[in-house]
């Protein structure tokens, strides 16, 4: 489960204050994923107490409250990635990232693909640059795409485009980068304009451990 | 269930080096304890005191077999100013979810008496549950913990409310910024709890 509670000193009504959580929750808090089961007591409160010596936040267009919005982002973020940095037995952060999607929709559901794919998690784990797995979640994903458009990168390493391996990778580089604690997994689909960005973490023995112990 | 809780599990390699600094706001007291909800010596019960004429927004999953405390929350929110206080309230250990009506009467039982203890509507009480699913929830536990929630309250709380709130965490989580205003600062401090069964979809 996950839960949230985010307080505030600004002045602003409860209907601006909902508007601009409701507008973050979509790019913060659900662009995340530990193990694609969302709970049944998920919840984030959202409180403003108005005691700051500051004039009330009235006017969404104004400068005072786009930087209230944009700080508003950046601790549900922030929250939202130590969340997964807690993912049960995590041992890597991952950040995922697909550009060129015919639609948001479709980016955001190969995003996710990927990001709940026990397979491409467990690669991860193993340290392994896996993109075979990678072209599957896509795949599975029922987004638009096309197998010779694809471009799928580890960090900056181009691991495969138009349909192969990209024959000039170095399987001793991409190894080395895969060591790291923290990832970025690149997939261009090479359609359209979208993109979207979510976060999740690898799938380890750790996950199980705690699981199975959980209720016993 | 288990007697005493497991051995705590090291804390997540990927975890910050420390829980930051959160900036106090005003308005906002806090309070934690250990009120054995599931185990015994864990603190597991958090209360957050809330200024009156504090707004409120939320965001809640989209389960459709969402949890007593949720549908109760959702349906507490209210794009109308309000005079009066509000409290938050939350355990660990026990989700209340899929307890039948005895989930919604465990609720209502919790927003009452955090309600009576610090003077403010029940309808202004948000609360939430966290942990095993399907057994009912021992809310007397909570309600004979308010004595000692309610008066040690405590602006500087934040850091023990983050602990309260974990269940199978290995850390507690904080964030926050300031921003400059229109006269004054404006301070924003957040924590959360989440480790496991997450992929958000909230709205």
């Amino acid at each position: 489960t996950m839960l949230v509670y985010i307080f505030t000193d600004a002045k602003i009504a409860p209907a601006l204050l909902q508007k601009m959580l409701s507008r973050q929750v979509d790019e913060t808090f659900n662009c995340i994923t530990v193990d694609s089961d969302t709970s049944t007591s998920d919840a984030l409160i959202l409180a403003a107490t108005g005691k700051s010596p500051a004039a009330p936040i009235t006017d969404m267009r104004s400068k005072v409250a786009k930087d209230f919005d944009a700080a508003l982002k950046s601790v549900m973020l922030d929250l939202a990635k130590q969340v997964v940095r807690d993912g049960e037995g995590a041992s890597k952060f991952i950040e995922i990232r697909v550009t060129g999607a015919a639609d948001a929709q479709d980016a955001h559901r190969v995003a996710m693909a990927i990001a709940n794919s026990p397979l491409v998690k467990t690669a991860i784990a193993g340290e392994d640059a896996n993109w075979g797995r990678v072209v599957m979640a896509v795949g599975k994903s029922g987004a638009k795409a096309d197998r010779d458009l694809l471009s799928i990168r580890f960090g900056d390493i181009l691991v495969a485009e138009k349909g192969w391996r990209n024959p000039k990778y170095s399987e001793a580089e991409t190894s080395a980068y895969m060591k790291n604690d923290d990832l970025v997994l690149s997939v261009d689909l090479g359609l359209g304009s979208a993109s979207r960005t979510v976060w999740t973490c690898d799938l380890t023995h750790g996950y199980i451990d705690i699981n199975a112990d959980y209720r016993s | 269930p288990a007697a005493a809780a497991k051995k705590a599990h090291p804390v997540s390699p990927l975890a910050p080096a420390a829980f930051p600094d959160l900036p106090e706001i005003a308005g906002v007291d806090f309070a934690a304890a250990a009120a054995g909800v599931r185990y015994k010596g864990r603190t597991d019960v958090m209360l957050a005191r809330l200024a009156p004429g504090t707004a409120i927004a939320g965001a809640f999953t989209r389960s459709s077999t969402r949890a007593a405390c949720v549908l109760d929350a959702q349906a507490k929110l209210s794009p109308k100013d309000s005079t009066e206080g509000a409290a938050i309230l939350v355990n660990s250990g026990n989700a209340n979810a899929f307890t039948g009506a005895a989930g919604q009467a465990s609720v209502d039982a919790i927003a009452k008496a955090v309600s009576e203890k610090l003077g403010l509507p029940a309808a202004r009480v948000f609360t939430s549950s966290t942990g095993v699913i399907g057994e009912p929830l021992p809310h007397e536990k909570i309600v004979e913990a308010l004595d000692g929630l309610s008066t040690t309250l405590d602006a500087k709380g934040i850091t023990a409310a983050a602990r309260a709130i974990m269940t199978t965490d290995t850390f507690p989580k904080g964030a926050s910024a300031t921003l400059q205003g229109e006269g004054g600062e404006i301070r924003i401090s957040g924590i959360a709890k989440g480790s496991g069964m997450i992929a958000p979809d909230m709205a």
